[in-house]
């Protein structure tokens, strides 16, 4: 979806 | 091996209710402090995070690490015989190919027995922070679903803002604009219909209303919900279940053009 962010960016991988 | 008995069983069914549209395979992970969940929907814009603690279950027994790899579709169909006030026990080996899932009536007079199949499934696990928000809101899950619900008829995307004045949830489509604002209330007589705003600094964030509506889905989990906001970080949507266990959701922002 244009302009929705991805929660990926946010949340580091463990 | 794993041998986890609720009491309080619809709890289950609540929350396989709530998050089945939003992820379709995922691990339960069970170890000696309860079971744990954590998936992102396909399009990696929201993740749940799901804790049944060990004290939510009664017996709970669990000595080692064990991921149960579930369908969500499938559990649902095993969920479907479940009945009010059923106890429901979870039983799995240390490697298991299945789950055995046990409803027993309350008189006792009944019990079924299911065993559901497992997957292997690989499943990308992040790390969240914890995050002092700069908005924490609590409210009547009610209100804030007929809030999302609401204006999903009129735009596929809300403007939450939180000021000193309340929060307000605001939304622009083709019909025209729409507008919902609360603002601190305290009902000393019915506290479920509390409305309690703590804010350190304003915020602003917009955030697609298709997602937040599926979180609503949890509703009937809690008659309250807390929703915590920062700019420039995802959304928490947060379902308290029994005790401090609990249902979260996060929700990646809309991006400002």
């Amino acid at each position: 979806e244009a302009g929705q962010g991805n929660i990926m960016s946010f949340f580091s991988k463990k | 091996m794993l041998e986890a008995r609720l009491s309080q069983s619809m709890v289950l069914k609540k929350v396989v209710d709530a998050i089945k549209d939003l992820v379709q395979d995922c691990n339960f992970d069970c170890n000696d402090s309860g079971i744990a969940l954590q998936a992102m929907d396909n399009s990696h814009v929201a993740l749940v995070s799901m804790l049944l603690k060990a004290e939510s279950f009664e017996p709970y027994r669990c000595d080692r690490n064990i991921a149960l790899g579930v369908n969500l579709v499938s559990l649902t169909k095993v969920l479907r015989a479940l009945q009010n006030d059923d106890l429901v026990t979870l039983k799995a080996d240390d490697a298991p190919d299945s789950l055995n899932i046990t409803f027993e009536s309350s008189t006792a007079d009944r019990i079924s027995e299911y065993d559901l199949k497992l997957m292997d499934i690989d499943q990308e696990h992040l790390g969240i922070p914890d995050t002092e928000y700069a908005a924490t809101v609590t409210m009547p899950s009610t209100e804030f679903k007929r809030i999302c619900t609401d204006l999903q008829a009129m735009s596929e995307s809300v403007t939450i803002e939180a000021t000193k004045d309340g929060i307000k949830f605001s939304c622009a489509g083709d019909i025209g604009n729409g507008a919902v604002t609360l603002r601190n209330y305290q009902n000393v007589e019915k506290e479920h219909l509390n409305v309690d705003i703590e804010l350190t600094e304003p915020v602003s964030l917009t955030f697609s209303l298709k997602y937040l509506v599926n979180f609503c889905k949890a509703q009937p989990l809690s008659d309250r919900v807390k929703i915590c906001l920062s700019n420039e970080v995802p959304l928490l949507v947060e379902y308290l279940i029994t005790g401090t266990s609990y249902l979260r959701f996060y929700l990646a922002p809309k991006v400002r053009d």
